[in-house]
């Protein structure tokens, strides 16, 4: 465990609570995929399928259950409470074009063919693509709420997070795990256009409106 | 090396 393993989860955990939050108080999923939070909730649940038989820590376990729960929570808010604010046309990514490549590749590639392994993988290519229907729908809006930048911020922080704790961890232990930081980078790829937008708009005070 | 992953991460 280092610094930037730390500050990758509580930003992650950050961005999930800004994103609740903002759904609690504005009572409004405006803007906000849908679809993408449903991908988050089935990366979690397919990659934290060894909560109750692989012990770690105490932090690794509360944070998984944490995890689980505010992703539940949020597509629960957006697909059941609040549903009537949900902004279902822009939210139109399709899918299957994610679930399929994603599943594909798990099964071709992976550190070993059995069942934990392979929902392992898909759990790790999935999240890498999770964030697109969010951007799309961004881009397809022309707009984000500045609350929203906040929580795509967190959560392309997280992943950076995590890209200097693996390359920490290569130093100082000389292990790493190609198939994470593979995906890891191309996940930290898409956000740079977002990061780019973040800080020369959103940090300016204007809202993020994309040309 | 490519040990195998511990599944410590989140």
């Amino acid at each position: 465990m280092n610094i930037f393993r730390i500050l990758g989860d509580v930003s992650h955990l950050l961005a999930m609570i800004i994103l609740l939050v903002k759904i609690w108080r504005s009572k409004s999923c405006a803007g906000i995929s849908g679809k993408s939070q449903v991908l988050f909730a089935i990366v979690f649940t397919s990659r934290y399928l060894d909560l109750f038989t692989n012990f770690f820590s105490i932090y690794n376990t509360v944070m998984k259950f944490v995890f689980l729960m505010c992703a539940y929570i949020t597509v629960y808010l957006i697909y059941g409470k609040f549903r009537k604010t949900f902004d279902n046309e822009n939210d139109s990514f399709r899918l299957e074009f994610l679930l399929i490549p994603v599943t594909g590749l798990s099964f071709l590639e992976n550190q070993s063919f059995t069942p934990l392994e392979i929902l392992w993988t898909f759990s790790i290519y999935l999240e890498s693509v999770a964030i697109l229907p969010q951007l799309f729908m961004i881009s397809k809006t022309g707009e984000a709420e500045t609350i929203t930048t906040h929580y795509l911020f967190f959560l392309g922080l997280y992943h950076a997070l995590y890209l200097a704790n693996w390359i920490w961890r290569y130093q100082t232990e000389n292990y790493y795990d190609q198939i994470a930081v593979v995906s890891g980078v191309v996940q930290t790829i898409f956000y740079c256009d977002f990061f780019y937008l973040y800080v020369t708009k959103v940090l300016k005070g204007k809202k993020l409106s994309l040309p | 090396e490519q040990g195998i992953n511990p599944k410590d991460e989140l």
